[in-house]
């Protein structure tokens, strides 16, 4: 009970990935998730978005990932991502 | 306000414009004008002075592109992602600014048309300010936030949010006042909400020999935390929910689930339990549980601790998204198992022809985020979408081309295709670049 169904995790997952709340995959590194990763990066976006921090990926969560926004990441220094590349 | 860590050298940037929208309204000169008081806002609040020079050598370079534009960062239609900016650097494509061209920009100072477009001078007073070297802030109040959050007003009437004229203030500096002038409120500084970095990683080690992915053939296959792992021998390899392999290269089972006996050959099926997301194993006459990456005490167990009957070995195991059950197979015969419960639901074992159209001694099952079910033999798969029990048509596909990155013979080089999202095979992107 209060488990995400695949797609919510799946979608949730991945979008947390893209902004920065979770490490992207490394192939030097093999790493899993943990379910208390996975709650604290959930809970850091909700933070971050202004909504109730409760580590869960409930519907205003999701609908908050559905909003129009910047494509950089929220949280920066998991990665180089727009800083170093070649025009 | 957030620092992006990179800084122009410069107080005085170039700037220009590229491309214009396609589909928008907006005449150029407009969008322009718009792009100037974008700019002008932060040089407002700064020592930061603009001046547009047209040419490629300008430091910050504007356009408008759509999906795919060369920066690796590809746009994703209407929706979604708006536009990004590079931040201050010494690259070429530093402090570009890229706004997805597949939006309909709209200048709606009032917020009269809500729905109809997004508003290009809120936008581009936000990616400027990565332009800078600002990051995203969690303020509400703040321009920097990551969200759009619609029209700001007039543009040549616009003015920084406080925490915004701070956070380039403290790059560049103040503006110098003009006489008479007063300067402006100064918030009061928040408890900034950054996580810990994650942990460095190992340095890299030269890997034995592995199976070749685009064989085939697996031995489970399993849809763990969004990702499904495909295992093999004693690798894996791991997509991830957009359908990016990890890497080509597959993974060393033992070195990732911590407790996997040593001499095992192959993985029997892999599934995560619905009601607790433990992960387990199957290998042979027993089964090991994981929580995450490391086996739980007292794994093993033998399989008839589920209620299957001894002698039987788990072929492919899944859970149904359609009823949250777990199935078991073995050859031609499968059992509905009930985590919550802990026991098998009575009248199982059934027989696999009622999963219609495919063949007896699977090699796994997974339920997919796209809502369907996909059942692996050899080279093959085939699609039940959502709670169907017959498979699609035009099936089995195989698995290494629309899974597995292979094209034509099983040993072909992969040849990526656009970055998934649509959730159908063929789809996705491949993190590693050889």
């Amino acid at each position: 009970a209060g488990r995400p169904s695949t797609q919510r995790l799946s979608k949730g997952v991945d979008w947390l990935t893209r902004y920065g709340y979770l490490p992207p995959p490394d192939p030097m590194q093999a790493r899993l998730q943990t379910e208390e990763g996975l709650q604290d990066a959930v809970r850091m976006m909700q933070k971050f978005a202004g909504l109730q921090e409760t580590g869960i990926l409930d519907d205003r969560t999701l609908a908050m990932m559905d909003q129009p926004r910047c494509s950089l990441p929220d949280i920066i220094g998991t990665s180089e991502l727009m800083r170093r590349r070649k025009r | 306000y957030a620092h992006s860590g990179s800084v122009w050298p410069v107080k005085e940037l170039t700037w220009t414009v590229r491309s214009y929208p396609q589909a928008s309204g907006l005449p150029r000169d407009q969008v322009r004008t718009l792009l100037f008081y974008a700019l002008q806002a932060w040089g407002n609040a700064s020592a930061l002075t603009f001046r547009e020079a047209p040419g490629a050598d300008a430091d910050i370079l504007v356009e408008f592109s759509r999906s795919f534009h060369e920066d690796g960062y590809p746009f994703d239609g209407p929706g979604s992602t708006l536009a990004h900016a590079f931040f201050p650097g010494e690259y070429p494509i530093s402090g570009d600014t890229h706004f997805d061209d597949e939006e309909t920009w709209i200048y709606d100072p009032q917020a009269t048309q809500q729905g109809a477009g997004t508003d290009l001078f809120a936008v581009a007073v936000h990616e400027f300010g990565h332009a800078l070297g600002l990051a995203h802030s969690s303020t509400k109040e703040s321009i920097m936030m990551p969200y759009y959050q619609g029209p700001v007003g007039p543009a040549h009437l616009y003015q920084l949010p406080p925490d915004d004229a701070l956070g380039i203030q403290t790059l560049y500096g103040r503006r110098q006042l003009r006489p008479g002038e007063e300067p402006p409120a100064q918030p009061i500084p928040t408890q900034p909400r950054i996580p810990d970095l994650p942990p460095h990683r190992p340095t890299w080690q030269p890997r034995p020999p592995a199976p070749d992915r685009c064989q085939a053939h697996f031995d489970a296959i399993a849809n763990i935390r969004g990702e499904v792992f495909f295992f093999k021998k004693k690798h894996f390899w791991r997509m991830q929910p957009a359908r990016n392999l990890v890497s080509l290269e597959p993974a060393q089972t033992q070195r990732f689930w911590m407790g996997l006996p040593l001499d095992f050959e192959r993985i029997d099926a892999v599934y995560e339990r619905s009601n607790d997301s433990k992960i387990v194993f199957f290998i042979g006459k027993h089964f090991w549980v994981f929580t995450d990456t490391r086996v739980d005490p007292g794994s093993p167990h033998p399989i008839t601790d589920l209620g299957l009957p001894s002698g039987v070995t788990v072929e492919a195991a899944f859970v149904w998204g359609h009823n949250g059950k777990t199935y078991f197979f073995e050859n031609s015969h499968y059992w509905r198992f009930d985590d919550r419960a802990g026991n098998v639901d009575p009248g199982y074992p059934r027989l696999l022809t009622l999963w219609k159209g495919v063949p007896p001694g699977l090699d796994d099952i997974i339920s997919w985020n796209d809502g369907s079910t996909y059942f692996f033999k050899g080279t093959e798969y085939w699609r039940f979408l959502g709670g169907s029990v017959e498979a699609e048509s035009g099936y089995p596909r195989s698995a290494p081309q629309d899974w597995m990155y292979c094209q034509g013979s099983p040993t072909a080089s992969p040849a990526p295709g656009p970055r998934g999202g649509s959730g159908k095979p063929g789809g996705g992107q491949c993190l590693c670049s050889g």
